[in-house]
């Protein structure tokens, strides 16, 4: 679950 | 990383070095909004508290800071440095209206209930409404300079660029962040008229203007 909102993004 | 969300960087990139630059060479911010630069500070600053707290890459951690510093550069240029030629009259939206529902809307609608969670989600629904004032300036001065309509242009190209990464993502990732995408399509949407007056006046070789 974390991983669908990584914030990897600008 | 795919060529969307690269390219939708690059957009971004282009769209604040193309608002330095007009400030700079003009030495005048004219047509510029300062509240829709303020927010786009506030945007920044509330999404890449991270920077604290978790690394990604050198990219990711240079882009942010240059995200932050260059807003607050123009903040400075507008308030400060090229303050007389700010049309602070034709700037009248009122931020609180943007600023406070969004902020109720953070809390009550999140991934996760955590303080920086929160700012996260904000900065979300935040920068997609950040550019009404831009937006409500033009038309009520009926008109922007092609440079700015050319700032607009890669700002709303940005957004639609990140659209596809997430089409992308969703099919070849397994990534998919609801309010980031539909926050995103909105920001996205609000510029579909500007874009038409883009492609069918500034392409043209014609100043941006609007029918009276």
């Amino acid at each position: 679950k974390a991983d669908s909102h990584s914030h990897d993004e600008l | 990383m795919n060529v969307f969300r690269l390219l939708g960087d690059m957009s971004h990139l282009l769209a604040i070095l193309i608002l330095l630059l007009k400030m700079w060479k003009t030495r005048s911010c004219a047509g510029i909004s300062g509240k829709t630069q303020i927010l786009f500070a506030l945007v920044f600053t509330t999404r890449y508290l991270d920077l604290f707290s978790s690394f990604i890459s050198i990219y990711n951690t240079t882009m942010k800071l240059f995200f932050i510093a260059s807003s607050y550069f123009t903040i400075f240029l507008m308030y400060s440095k090229f303050k007389a030629t700010y049309d602070s009259n034709h700037d009248s939206f009122r931020m609180e209206f943007l600023v406070v529902p969004v902020g109720g809307l953070a809390f009550l609608v999140n991934h996760e209930f955590l303080p920086l969670e929160i700012l996260w989600t904000f900065s979300i629904y935040l920068e997609s409404v950040a550019i009404l004032p831009q937006l409500f300036m033009v038309s009520k001065t009926g008109e922007a300079e092609t440079i700015t309509s050319h700032y607009l242009f890669a700002l709303g190209s940005y957004r639609l660029l990140y659209i596809f990464n997430w089409v992308y993502r969703y099919y070849f990732d397994g990534f998919f962040d609801l309010i980031a995408v539909v926050a995103g399509c909105v920001q996205t949407i609000l510029y579909c008229d500007f874009f038409y007056l883009y492609i069918t006046k500034v392409l043209k070789g014609k100043k941006l203007s609007l029918p009276a």
